[in-house]
């Protein structure tokens, strides 16, 4: 049966709109709750950024003082050339068949035109490359520019989304709280360049 | 208090979220944009302790020096790395072990570099997720306030309040009240028979279903 007078809809409405306010009012704090946390969130990024630039100069320099030995050692005319040639020639088909074997297992793809560059590199390399750890510096120096590539294309990406959460949190609808009365006209801000996220000593990449 | 939502005014209250979420789209767009294109791979370092068979594989394929990670398994090639030239030449062997030392530090700082850069990319998934929740909380705060361009100085409008058994065999009572939330379609919420009319937190629990299937049906 129908409980309640008109009155006491009304009243009820009233209750009613009071609560559903009160969640809008939360989402709209919640809403700036989650601008701080990207602040933060940059602000974050931005020292684990200099931390990076710190270890890249580190890095570089270690990488450097390699190369620098690496030249050295290599003005040395190839001493003990028998015992190196004697055993380098042992120890190319062992790699080859050792190689080969890898691969089938585990790369699961044709081993026939790998199996022949493979040669050809092993003819052309001498032990000397092998002695000074040249495959290791080599994977060092790829590495490096595989890191240089992957920090320059995160830096691009995030410059490109700073401006426009730089823009975005202008918006007077963050900077005011929503009870002022000012009229907020629509969205149209004077463009700025984007130093929300990011510093005006914008790092030289 | 938000009541009435005028103060941003009826229609720049809408168009003003209009473009949030446009910019919110950009800014994720922006902030994914590297992680989908293949050029993008952190370099794989585990290869320095050749722990990643992938990056072994990559290398073999790439150029063969991923073969040469696996002199280990060979005595001879081993024996190469261990000549010792030092009698014909101890300057060579000192600038051998120069290199042998630096080579380590390079490759110890190199591995570092590389776990700071992933937590570099961490953070920009944070920030990301976080512009995906702005966007959800925009898109609940936009849709209310494109609501509350309606006549109706009531968010939520009761209108009918009815009793009845939950179901023939068992006693307790349930209250069924329908109501609108802005012009929404009219949403009926049962009440058990513990949270009586008389209670105060009824019409907060009638409010609070009603909302929580406002949002389903929204989302």
């Amino acid at each position: 049966e129908q409980l309640v007078s008109d009155n006491e809809l009304e009243e009820m409405s009233t209750q009613g709109s009071k609560y559903i306010n009160k969640e809008i009012q939360n989402a709209v704090q919640g809403v700036k709750q989650i601008k701080t946390l990207i602040e933060k969130t940059n602000a974050e990024r931005k020292s684990l950024l200099n931390v990076l630039e710190e270890a890249k100069k580190k890095k570089e320099d270690a990488l450097d003082e390699t190369r620098d030995s690496e030249m050295k050692l290599k003005a040395y005319p190839e001493v003990c050339n028998e015992t190196m040639m004697a055993l380098w020639e042992e120890c190319k088909p062992c790699l080859k068949q050792t190689c080969m074997k890898f691969y089938a297992r585990v790369c699961r793809s044709g081993s026939g035109l790998v199996g022949r560059q493979l040669e050809e590199f092993l003819n052309q390399s001498s032990p000397f490359y092998f002695w000074m750890n040249g495959d290791r510096i080599d994977s060092l120096l790829e590495s490096d520019r595989q890191q240089s590539h992957v920090l320059d294309a995160m830096q691009d990406s995030f410059t490109r989304a700073s401006s426009i959460m730089d823009t975005l949190f202008q918006d007077r609808f963050f900077t005011h709280e929503p009870q002022d009365t000012h009229f907020f006209p629509p969205l149209g801000f004077p463009h700025r360049r984007s130093h929300f996220l990011y510093p005006k000593s914008r790092l030289v990449r | 208090s938000l009541l009435p939502f005028s103060h941003y005014g009826p229609l720049s209250f809408h168009n003003m979220f209009q473009p949030f979420f446009e910019m919110i789209h950009q800014a994720q767009q922006a902030m994914d944009a590297p992680f989908h294109s293949s050029a993008f791979q952190f370099p794989d370092t585990d290869f320095l302790r050749g722990d990643d068979d992938r990056a072994v594989c990559k290398e073999i394929r790439h150029n063969s020096t991923g073969c040469l990670k696996m002199k280990g398994q060979c005595d001879k090639c081993q024996e190469i790395l261990s000549v010792d030239c030092s009698t014909n030449n101890p300057a060579q062997a000192h600038l051998r072990q120069e290199l042998n030392d630096s080579l380590l530090v390079a490759e110890r700082l190199t591995q570092h570099y590389n776990e700071l850069l992933q937590s570099y990319q961490r953070k920009m998934f944070n920030t990301s997720s976080l512009l995906e929740q702005l966007n959800e909380q925009f898109n609940w705060v936009s849709q209310l306030a494109n609501l509350t361009q309606g006549e109706d100085q009531y968010y939520l409008r009761v209108s009918t309040v009815t009793t009845h058994s939950s179901d023939s065999d068992t006693p307790s009572r349930v209250t069924e009240v329908v109501v609108k939330l802005f012009d929404s379609d009219p949403i009926t919420v049962v009440i058990p028979e513990e949270v009586s009319r008389d209670n105060p937190k009824f019409m907060d629990t009638v409010a609070e279903k009603a909302l929580q299937e406002y949002r389903r049906k929204t989302r």
